[in-house]
């Protein structure tokens, strides 16, 4: 595993962890969308299948069910638990998630690599995942007022899928045989989805102000 | 390429 899957992983594992502080120690969840967490929660669970069947190593199976764990919880939490919920900005959260789901897995079932069911939910998880930032995005833009710790959710996310291309540039260059479109292009879709949060946020962050998106 | 190799990504 080279360094910068290795990052990416952890900027990943540590936006999962600032989400889990911000909804379980301060107990709310304001600014968070559940369209997007509920979108996670099912690309990792279409994408994991092969939990129990394909062994490639404990880092893998330990990874696999923190994220299959925390997506759920994190769902859980916003629609179970009492505090969490009362925070939830359901009136401004209203992008239509099954506009998302369906595509994906038309997407899925007409460009794949092989045409078994775990390799087209594995595809489809590709997919969705993809754009299963964009609820959140618009809930950011539309509530304006951003925390501190959402702000750094986003971009550790973010983070997370530019660190994943670069992971892909290396891997291209030093092993044999690695090419994979579905997964680049997606990624590379992904990453772009997050261009415009990151110029405002590194912007705010430069000028020491609090983080605002424009309307 | 049979995406075996991308499987080890998460």
């Amino acid at each position: 595993m080279n360094a910068f899957r290795l990052a990416g992983d952890m900027t990943h594992l540590i936006s999962v962890l600032v989400l889990l502080l911000k909804i379980h120690t301060i107990k709310s969840c304001a600014g968070i969308s559940l369209k997007t967490q509920e979108l996670y929660a099912l690309v990792f669970a279409t994408r994991y299948l092969d939990i129990f069947t394909d062994f490639i190593s404990l880092y893998n199976t330990v990874m696999k069910l923190i994220f299959l764990g925390s997506s759920f919880s994190i769902v859980w939490y916003m629609r179970r638990h009492k505090l969490v919920q009362r925070s939830y900005d359901k009136d401004h959260d209203t992008f239509r998630h099954q506009l998302l789901v369906l595509p994906c897995l038309i997407l899925a079932l007409l460009i794949h690599e092989q045409f078994t069911f775990k390799e087209v939910m594995w595809t489809f998880s590709i997919y969705l995942e993809a754009v299963a930032i964009l609820p959140q995005l618009v809930l950011l833009q539309r509530t304006r007022n951003i925390d501190n710790l959402t702000g750094q959710y986003v971009f550790f996310l973010g983070a997370y899928r530019s660190l994943y291309i670069l992971n892909w540039i290396y891997r291209y260059f030093t092993e044999p045989h690695y090419v994979h479109w579905i997964t680049w292009i997606s990624g590379l879709v992904q990453t772009l989805l997050y261009a415009d949060f990151f110029y405002y946020y590194i912007s705010s962050w430069k000028n020491n102000v609090k983080l605002t998106l424009p309307a | 390429s049979s995406g075996t190799n991308v499987k080890d990504e998460l």
